[in-house]
């Protein structure tokens, strides 16, 4: 449906292919022979959630992303305070605030215990602990699958308190029988608390983790949807992609779909494809959970936009799984938004979508031709973007530039 | 800080090569 027919400039796409379709497209094939999970949308048709009658709307979806976005900003500018108020169990000093999770999640399938026993997890590169609920639970939110049962695997153990893994993530104390208590508080205050534990994390049939330190939760509560958890994959040690650097090395890839019919990956090492492009990868002691790049620039049809360099230079850009779209500076979001317009003039405007500004009409057309947007990154590296990286389609008479601003980038 | 969202990569093999410092896009790494 996308051909190359403007040359690499630009996007020429089929009308009618725009819209994800209603069934589940096949899976892609594994591309390495180690750990290779399948990566769906969690509100699309190949979801293994059932809760697909009460999907979010699109803009329902943008509204809640600027809450991610909010808890990224207060995260980063270290300005989390614990607010006693905000702690929804009434415990006034939360162990670790987290991201808002957001409604964009992406879902993979892990096996836990022995016998393993499948569950649904959402992927999120912007937190470290990994959770299931489990029983026996005090306060469980209904999830796809039956709970985890420690009890039922041979292979479980509990944290105890006096563990390095326990003393790491700042718990929330000690159980009467020694048992390591976590809890994470969410951005959004979706939270989960547990006991600290020890099982066998299956990836795939032959492939597994013995001893994955993860929380088996008994309290949790918010936006988790159906989701029987979360893997993190933040940059902590016990996020999902250190306690695998051992076995697989020190680095994870994952491929998100192009729709929400289409299936992605993400496999565990750093094993990179032959064209891919590198930047540098960034930490920074504050925020050590998230995986920053530079960019430096934005092209649009190929030329490069007149972004000031200071405009970029600021603290960096985070790489998120679980924010939806992606906030730029004002100033080239201002520039962005000018250069893809001029583009596009030949088509109707269409309304604002949520955050989303830049909108058109497509109605009447059988293929549009679209300006392709490539970001440039410190060191050249230079990524075109697919076209459903270009433009947001709620609906085909409302087709959004799917970039937003970050609001005042001068503050 | 500018974030890099999920629509944007889209279809790219993303890469995260922790060992080496680096993170590294793939064109057409999935449909």
């Amino acid at each position: 449906a996308v051909e190359n027919g403007g040359g690499a400039n630009w996007h020429v796409v089929s009308v009618s292919s725009l819209l994800p379709s209603a069934a589940c497209g096949t899976a892609e094939k594994a591309a390495s022979n180690s750990s290779f999970l399948s990566v769906v949308h969690r509100h699309g048709p190949c979801s293994p959630l059932l809760s697909r009658g009460s999907a979010p709307t699109h803009a329902e979806i943008l509204d809640r992303d600027q809450e991610r976005v909010k808890s990224i900003h207060r995260k980063h500018h270290g300005s989390s305070k614990t607010n006693p108020a905000d702690a929804s169990k009434g415990v006034s000093l939360p162990a670790y605030r987290g991201l808002s999770l957001g409604t964009g999640n992406y879902i993979v399938s892990v096996g836990l215990g022995t016998p393993a026993r499948s569950f649904s997890v959402v992927f999120d590169t912007g937190s470290d602990l990994s959770w299931v609920q489990c029983k026996p639970c005090n306060n469980c939110y209904e999830q796809q699958d039956p709970l985890f049962d420690p009890a039922q695997s041979s292979t479980y153990s509990a944290v105890p308190c006096g563990a390095r893994e326990c003393q790491e993530l700042g718990t929330q104390g000690c159980s009467e029988d020694n048992k390591c208590r976590y809890e994470v508080v969410y951005g959004d205050q979706s939270q989960t608390d547990g006991n600290l534990a020890r099982d066998t994390l299956t990836l795939a049939p032959s492939e597994a983790l013995t001893g994955f330190v993860f929380g088996c939760g008994d309290d949790d509560s918010g936006l988790f949807g159906k989701a029987d958890g979360l893997v993190g994959l933040g940059r902590a040690k016990v996020s999902l992609a250190s306690q695998a650097a051992a076995k697989y090395g020190a680095g994870f890839s994952y491929c998100l779909p192009s729709s929400s019919s289409a299936t992605g990956y993400l496999s565990l090492g750093a094993a990179a494809p032959a064209n891919a492009q590198f930047t540098s990868l960034l930490a920074r002691r504050d925020t050590p959970s998230f995986y920053y790049v530079n960019l430096v620039g934005i092209k649009v049809a190929g030329r490069a936009i007149k972004i000031p360099s200071t405009v970029f230079n600021t603290a960096g850009t985070v790489i998120d799984s679980g924010t939806v779209i992606t906030r730029l500076p004002d100033r080239a979001y201002a520039a962005l938004r000018s250069a893809f317009a001029g583009y596009m003039g030949k088509y109707k405007k269409a309304p604002a979508l949520s955050i989303l500004d830049t909108c058109y009409d497509f109605t009447g057309y059988k293929t549009v031709q679209i300006p392709s947007v490539a970001l440039v990154f410190q060191g050249g590296a230079t990524v075109s973007l697919d076209f459903g990286g270009v433009l947001y389609l709620s609906r085909v008479s409302q087709a959004c530039l799917a970039f937003a601003s970050n609001g005042d980038d001068t503050s | 800080i500018g974030i890099l969202g999920n629509t944007q990569q889209k279809t790219f093999a993303v890469v995260y090569d922790v060992g080496n410092q680096k993170v590294g896009f793939g064109a057409k790494g999935c449909s």
